[in-house]
């Protein structure tokens, strides 16, 4: 079964959705095969990978509220080795609708259950080897069914005071899920974003994550680089965009990274 | 009664906090009275007000689920003419909390009526002549609480690719407001943030947005200003912790520009 990794964190604007486009497509140009699910209203991610909204007929919604299989939805992109489970601004309803629904915070986990079982009768499909999931900026519902299915968290960490502030709450939410819903999920990594080497604020906050968190802050900083937020307006990552940009070098050694750490578990 | 206007935008990190602190304290500058709401439970803005954790143990959340007035939780801050209703982490319970509450989407906006009538008897405190509503990220019943209640919105729209996606559908959710909940809500503009002369995609977004929504855009456009996130580490707005840098002196020509359109109504 494939590893599930989700990016996450209530605060908004810090390289959730770029992480998890850049990452995927960095992981499959070294031969993993990543299937990732957008579960945030926004769709960031799905237009970040080129959906068009009429491609999204049917989403990560009918999923989550039990009308169709991950199967079903699952999408190929322009990128060799990464397929998208889209999203609509439809899924802002699932919060309400799934509230009164049975396993609610367990939705999405079961649907992997079930997909990963459909793949072993040898479906057709090929296997993925890496799930990830991009979320939006809340501790909602929606949240916590990626939580609840995640082996590990990877939390994008802008480096500015207020991102910083709403860590530890983050922090310990997940304590709170790993106590509940999902024992087994681990904090892999904080991975520092919009890194500016001009400011000292930068700085500062870099220098105070390393020191509060050590080694589960990654080596590889991504740093504030337009090429990044050129790149969602062209369907594509930034990897396929402009390859040589140091946004983009810095997602290729983040891959790296992680695959080593992986590796090593 | 006071002006209600609401900074909302579900698309995360585009400035509502900032705008919300800043636009506060240029306000109280020209001799408005102001009282900011954190309905966020980020409690951002309570903790760019310099509101500590610890004057924090009744909140926004105890005036939605009923067991306080606002005039229970109003604090004063440092900066003179400006009064902050304080938020905690707590308050993302609220969404579950409230969904079966009655009036669910209107528990502010009947506070709000209750805090005029109040006022009206002379409770000793000044009356406030505006009051600005810093919301989360997300259209849940945090934002819808702050809609219903809401005189007009002041949309803050970071000059990014993502940003832009997300628009039109905050736009369709206001008007879904409009149609039930409060037929008076209106779009006073849209401030454009963040914005980097060095980059073209700042100049493509602005020129988009503004042929869309002509004179709804504020001529006053927010610089990216790195003492802007360097303000909230010291609980300070930047105009009072410097007050001449780019930033602040955008946020003093909004407001000016905001009292113009005000007077104009
Ligand atoms: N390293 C970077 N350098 C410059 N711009 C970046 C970088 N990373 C992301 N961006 C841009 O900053 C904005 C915020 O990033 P992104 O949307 O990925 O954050 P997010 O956490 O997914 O936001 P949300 O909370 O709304 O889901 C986007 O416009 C994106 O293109
Ligand atoms: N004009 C600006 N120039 C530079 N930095 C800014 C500017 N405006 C805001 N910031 C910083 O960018 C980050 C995002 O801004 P802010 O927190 O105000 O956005 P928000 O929309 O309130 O975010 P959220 O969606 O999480 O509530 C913060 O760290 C803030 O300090
Ligand atoms: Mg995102
Ligand atoms: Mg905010």
């Amino acid at each position: 079964a494939p590893r599930v990794l989700v990016m996450a964190n209530q605060k908004g604007g810090v390289g959730k959705t770029t992480t998890a486009i850049n990452l995927a497509t960095a992981l499959a140009a070294v031969g993993e095969r990543v299937l990732i699910i957008d579960i945030d209203p926004q769709g960031n991610a799905s237009t970040g990978l080129g959906i068009a909204r009429t491609e999204r007929q049917t989403t990560i919604y009918d999923v989550l509220i039990g009308t169709a299989r991950l199967s079903d939805v699952v999408i190929a992109t322009k990128i060799p080795g990464v397929a998208v489970v889209p999203s609509t601004p439809d899924l802002a309803g699932a919060d309400l609708e799934l509230l009164s629904a049975p396993r609610r915070n367990f939705r999405l986990r079961d649907a992997l259950t079930g997909f990963a079982a459909e793949r072993g009768k040898g479906a057709g499909a090929e296997g993925y080897t890496y799930v990830l999931i991009d979320c939006p900026p809340s501790l909602s519902v929606l949240t916590m069914n990626a939580l609840a299915a995640a082996d590990g968290l990877i939390v994008p960490l802008q480096c500015e005071f207020f991102a910083l502030e709403g860590l530890s709450h983050l922090l310990r939410t997940v304590e709170l899920v790993r106590g509940s819903l999902n024992p087994k999920l681990e904090i892999l990594g904080i991975v520092l974003t919009m890194f500016d080497k001009r400011n000292n604020l930068s700085d500062q906050v870099a220098a105070d994550v390393r020191q509060h968190f050590g080694d589960k802050v990654y080596r590889t900083v991504i740093p504030r680089n337009v090429r990044l937020s050129e790149a969602p307006s062209h369907g594509l990552p930034a990897i396929l965009y402009d390859h040589k940009c140091p946004g983009s070098q810095a997602y290729i050694a983040l891959a790296t990274e992680i695959i080593q750490r992986e590796r090593a578990l």
